[in-house]
């Protein structure tokens, strides 16, 4: 019972030894320790009730209940130190997996998560999502950008404009991420960098989720006519997606250089070309 | 004649919203997808003639777009090749390169001769017969510039154990 620890010199990341999932992050710069516990959870997708008849689908995120799944309450892992790379890397199930990674000289953590094929068999439609739960007291505040650029204060069950009468506590708190989400107690702040769009939110204080994948078996009669199931390349048993999450721990006043930069880099990551050694010829443009 | 005129139509096309949000029918969203891999296709033309006129000589790139899932044939056949780093923001970068490769011990040198620390880890997970070398080294690249950096393969033996520490949760759990 070992603890796991992987650490650069920015970063010291904490596993639980007994269940091999994600402890504790600490900010050796700053002297920040934040407890954060992170693991995939699913939603069984809604297929209609007698209140309402909507369905999830690929307009609509209805979940059928407001508690997710936890996919597992431990993972395999198994731990690479080398001197260029520290790695975790956890085995949840057969259809999720994960890579907890730091480089050195980086200030952030590297989640990159591998999800699917999404079993159906159960004839239950799922939405995957990765939920990184702390201590923070936020007040039922967090916050999500739009496009990278504006980043917009989220409220719990609230609109700015309009008395919300909130009749899906899980959906109706669900905004679009396009490259981060963050959740703060005015001093300390948690930031989450995204690769791609996914829908994300704060359901309870201290906690954030991204939806990192969906996977399901009825149309939601918006107009597509057909159910969100991605069968993938043959034999269609369902795409696998392998994405990155970014995790950022600093103070609120430091954190924004933090995570725009780092944000920059992600979008705009430098592009990797090949080529045989030795078979060039001389080129010039004339 | 590389042209970045298929990718900017199929951007063009991939405003729909049903492309934005993917709410679309399947056969539908995977023509998006045909569109926009058809237009990278036609610009990884262009990239390569700019590169050898910028560089001052033609050679045979390489596009790798399965790194993510560590598959690249070129790196993991060659035993020799070259690693150009285009960095697009307008300052300089530092990354880690990971490739995959076929062997457990390289040579890299930088643009400027300099050797370069690099690992070979094994990515498979546990419990998987066969390995998955992968090349790690720190590579950087100036604002809006590239970098090459040269690998080659030097004799070597596969080690003798895994990396460190297959802990598996469960069985202690």
């Amino acid at each position: 019972s070992q603890s796991l620890v992987i650490q650069n010199e920015h970063l010291r990341v904490t596993f639980d030894p007994n269940t091999g999932l994600l402890q504790e992050i600490e900010n050796l710069d700053r002297g920040l320790r934040l407890p954060v516990s992170q693991a995939f959870y699913w939603y069984n997708a809604s297929s209609g009730d007698f209140m309402h008849p909507q369905v999830s689908g690929a307009y609509i995120f209805r979940p059928a209940q407001t508690k997710p799944f936890l996919l597992r309450h431990w993972a395999n892992t198994r731990l690479v130190k080398k001197a260029l790379v520290q790695e975790v890397h956890q085995n949840f199930t057969a259809w999720c997996s994960q890579v907890v990674r730091l480089y050195p000289g980086q200030r952030h953590v590297e989640l990159e998560w591998t999800v699917g094929p999404v079993p159906v068999g159960d004839d239950w439609g799922k939405e995957i999502i990765s939920r990184f739960d702390t201590q923070l007291k936020t007040n039922g505040r967090f916050y999500t950008d739009s496009n990278g650029r504006e980043i917009l204060e989220r409220r719990r069950n609230y609109r700015p404009t309009w008395d919300l009468n909130q009749t899906e506590p899980v959906a109706g708190n669900y905004y679009p991420i396009n490259s981060r989400i963050y959740i703060t107690d005015g001093q300390i702040q948690l930031t989450v960098l995204t690769d791609r769009s996914q829908g994300g939110s704060s359901l309870r204080d201290g906690s954030l989720e991204l939806m990192v994948h969906r996977r399901l078996l009825l149309d939601d009669n918006r107009g597509v006519g057909e159910a969100l199931l991605e069968p993938g390349d043959w034999p269609g048993t369902g795409l696998v997606v392998r994405g990155r999450h970014l995790l950022l721990l600093d103070t609120v006043e430091a954190a924004a250089a933090g995570h725009r930069l780092q944000a920059q880099r992600e979008a705009l990551a430098p592009h990797l070309v090949l080529a045989p050694m030795g078979q060039g010829t001389p080129y010039s443009p004339g | 004649q590389g042209s970045s005129a298929h990718l900017r139509q199929a951007m063009a096309v991939a405003q729909h919203h049903d492309a934005v949000t993917g709410t679309s029918k399947q056969h539908v969203a995977d023509d998006y997808a045909r569109q926009l891999a058809a237009g990278w296709e036609k610009c990884q033309v262009l990239v390569s003639n700019a590169l050898a006129s910028l560089r001052g000589s033609k050679e045979d790139f390489v596009f790798c777009n399965q790194l993510n899932i560590s598959v690249c044939p070129l790196t993991q056949t060659a035993s020799h090749f070259q690693a150009v780093l285009y960095n697009p923001l307008a300052w300089g970068i530092t990354w880690t390169v990971r490739l995959p490769v076929k062997d457990w011990a390289y040579h890299v040198r930088s643009p400027s001769g300099q050797t370069v620390p690099s690992e070979v880890i094994d990515v498979l997970s546990e419990g998987s017969e066969n390995f998955r070398p992968e090349l790690i080294f720190p590579a950087s690249a100036p604002p809006l510039g590239f970098s090459i950096y040269s690998v080659t393969r030097l004799p070597s033996k596969t080690p003798k154990f895994r990396d460190c520490c297959s802990t598996s949760g469960a069985q202690r759990f």
